[in-house]
């Protein structure tokens, strides 16, 4: 039986909202140590890989492996219903048709009761050995959701160009181009502001545009997201939970 | 014109 209880039903909400433009269905895999969901969406340029530790449950309890199979635009649905602050237990039986979500306001004078019903999905796991990177960039999530949707605007791609000194993001289109340039600095007052650029060797990768601004739907998740590059490799987007993370592997465009 | 990549290419399936 899987029964898990979040402090505030605003973490799901923001996962959910992360991805679900990304995959309409995914399996949820619970265990012991946590759950996790690893899928790729349709075009299969771009893989979703979450983990949401036990830690980020105020309780957590999954005495057997269970498979959630869910349908993001309705499980959307009915977790948009309970407030931010809102206490949000999960609750599954060991081979469950359906899941359990119960929302309870901090009073305990209300209580909301939903059941979604679960889907038998073909799980299609990839194996993401621990990649090697060339390149690692740290940097305020929003200031990269800002960067990826003002260049998203000129063109369809957007290309990442890593020197020893800065980072560059770059959109080349029909009536123009435009490119934003990033050089490390330290905020000793906000650590999150900083920007961290760490080069073993330069990077030139282009990627869909479309799809990294799929993936800045993270960004209320966490102040800062980790960009990983390597040459002629999928990009790795890192957005950390309180326990945990949401990882974004996105595919490159290479010339022909 | 650069062409776009899927992840299989990258990813064996398990």
């Amino acid at each position: 039986m899987l029964e898990g209880k979040f402090e505030e039903s605003s973490l799901m909400k923001k996962v959910v909202d992360a991805i679900k433009d990304s995959v309409k269905l995914c399996n949820f895999n619970c265990t012991e140590h946590g759950v996790t969901v690893q899928a790729v969406d349709d075009s299969r340029v771009l893989l979703i890989s979450l983990l949401i530790g036990e830690a980020s449950f105020e309780e957590y309890r999954c005495d057997r492996n269970i498979t959630l199979g869910i349908d993001l635009e309705s499980f959307n649905k009915i977790i948009k219903n309970g407030n931010s602050s809102d206490f949000l237990t999960l609750i599954a039986e060991d081979s469950p048709d359906n899941v359990l979500i119960i929302f309870e306001d901090k009073k305990k004078d209300r209580v909301s009761e939903y059941s979604l019903k679960l889907m038998d999905l073909d799980s299609d796991f990839l194996q993401i050995d621990d990649m090697e990177f060339d390149a690692t960039i740290t940097m305020p999530s929003s200031e990269f959701a800002k960067i990826t949707r003002d260049l998203k605007t000129l063109s369809e791609s957007l290309q990442i160009i890593v020197t020893k000194e800065n980072v560059k993001f770059s959109s080349d289109g029909d009536f123009g181009t435009g490119n934003v340039v990033l050089k490390g600095f330290v905020d000793m007052d906000k650590p999150d502001e900083s920007i961290k650029i760490d080069m073993a060797r330069p990077i030139n990768l282009t990627f869909g545009a479309k799809y990294i601004a799929d993936i800045v739907k993270g960004t209320s998740l966490s102040e800062s997201v980790t960009i990983k590059l390597a040459d002629k490799s999928p990009a790795l987007f890192e957005y950390k939970l309180p326990s945990g993370f949401l990882r974004f592997y996105l595919a490159p465009k290479f010339d022909e | 014109k650069k062409q776009q990549t899927t992840i299989n290419e990258f990813f064996p399936r398990d």
